[in-house]
């Protein structure tokens, strides 16, 4: 069965890689001057890879990427991507202080940024968290497209051993998965915000995990985080905690916001959703559009801050 | 499917920074095919395991032998992941 509108559609349940993939589909048929779909690259079992395009005009504005579900198990931040695309549609034009956010800026929104093993979840293994690539010599599968990435790649906090789950990978970008949003944001060149959400825990982090080293910028960005953390507590009393990724939980490298932020993409952050009822990564799907609607709250903050300190 | 039945999720609290590393300890014990859903950071953050009912035993022990605190935050994986479908299920029959 298949909702036949995005108005239809259930966004408090969770959904196949089918179902969001027609989500999308639906909701470019819907919005054709505001959305559009496009393929960045092909998984490891060739899967097409989308990001949807939210923009109201212009040529290479700068842009916003917003990417949820690298961590295929993590299937509040899909369902929360769904929910975020449908509410940019819902706010232009409703909500000021958001359209003029896309009035001079356009969103880019992954919502399964790791699609093979988001199928692989929902056919085989619930609890799958990487990627679905073989690693030639080893029986085991998969590396974590969080520490895939180049930036502190192969350093401590990342796995040599493809059997971990922290697996970083026979090298930089190996993951087509990587790879694709490497080359799409590198060509596109005007990035500047960089969003990747996980869950749980409820962190939102700012660069770096793989050094010590302060990022030159940590000060506006521990208040950015600040402020960000204050909108999204503001609705249920939601508590996070912020900070850099090595302070505030471990160090990790190869992760995906040491790299943006290398990339000079200086407003990057990476949020931990809910963890609402000691359930984990099987937050009850009633828990889907709370944790949307908060989320979105900080995400404002973080894009308004972008829209108004252009750098 | 691969199920998860009798699979317990531990919610471990370690006291100090030693206990933090014992922890870790165990992430280096392939055997027990344990699956860390929140790392261990520092004292005082929850860690929270994934462990298979085989393990159960060997880790509870571990932990209690090493004044360690935890307690289990989910009982069987597999019935949450049940009523997760069922879920699913009922919101495409809807």
């Amino acid at each position: 069965v298949r909702a036949q509108s995005t108005s239809t559609f259930n966004y408090a349940t969770y959904h196949t890689l089918e179902e969001i993939y027609d989500f999308m589909d639906l909701l470019v048929a819907e919005n054709p001057q505001l959305v559009s779909k496009i393929q960045i690259g092909n998984t490891f079992e060739d899967r097409p890879i989308y990001v949807l395009k939210f923009s109201t005009g212009g040529d290479n504005r700068p842009a916003i990427w917003i990417d949820t579900g690298i961590h295929s198990r993590e299937w509040v931040t899909q369902a929360s991507g769904v929910w975020f695309a449908k509410k940019i549609t819902e706010d232009y034009g409703q909500d000021p202080t958001f359209t003029a956010i896309l009035d001079n800026m356009d969103i880019y929104l992954e919502i399964v940024t790791n699609p093979d093993g988001f199928a692989f979840t929902h056919s085989t293994n619930r609890m799958w968290r990487k990627t679905r690539s073989r690693t030639p010599g080893s029986l085991c599968i998969g590396v974590d497209p969080n520490r895939n990435w180049d930036a502190g790649f192969g350093q401590p906090g990342a796995s040599s051993n493809p059997c971990s789950e922290t697996y970083r990978g026979k090298s930089a970008n190996s993951e087509a998965e990587v790879k694709s949003i490497v080359d799409f944001v590198q060509d596109h060149g005007n990035f500047k915000a960089f969003i990747s959400i996980h869950s749980y825990s409820q962190l939102l982090l700012y660069p770096y995990g793989y050094t010590a080293d302060p990022v030159p910028d940590k000060e506006e960005l521990d208040q950015l985080a600040k402020s960000a953390v204050n909108a999204l507590s503001s609705l249920y009393g939601t508590k996070y905690k912020y900070g850099s990724i090595i302070k505030t939980i471990y160090q990790a490298s190869g992760g995906t916001i040491d790299w943006s932020y290398n990339q000079g993409i200086k407003y990057s952050f990476t949020f931990e959703l809910r963890d609402t009822g000691f359930r984990g990564f099987l937050l009850p799907a009633s828990q889907i559009i709370p944790t949307a609607q908060e989320t979105w709250l900080a995400l404002l903050t973080i894009m308004e801050h972008t829209l108004n300190h252009p750098y | 499917n691969e199920d998860f039945v009798g699979h317990q999720v531990l919610r471990i609290t370690a006291g100090d920074q030693a206990q933090v590393d014992k922890v870790k300890e165990l992430q280096d014990l392939e055997h027990l095919q344990l699956d860390f859903w929140r790392d261990p950071a520092q004292a005082g953050s929850p860690i929270d395991v994934r462990v298979p009912f085989p393990s159960i035993q060997s880790v509870k022990i571990f932990l209690e032998a090493h004044d360690i605190s935890y307690k289990v935050m989910i009982e069987d994986v597999q019935l949450l992941l049940e009523e997760e479908q069922a879920q699913m299920s009922a919101a495409r029959a809807r």
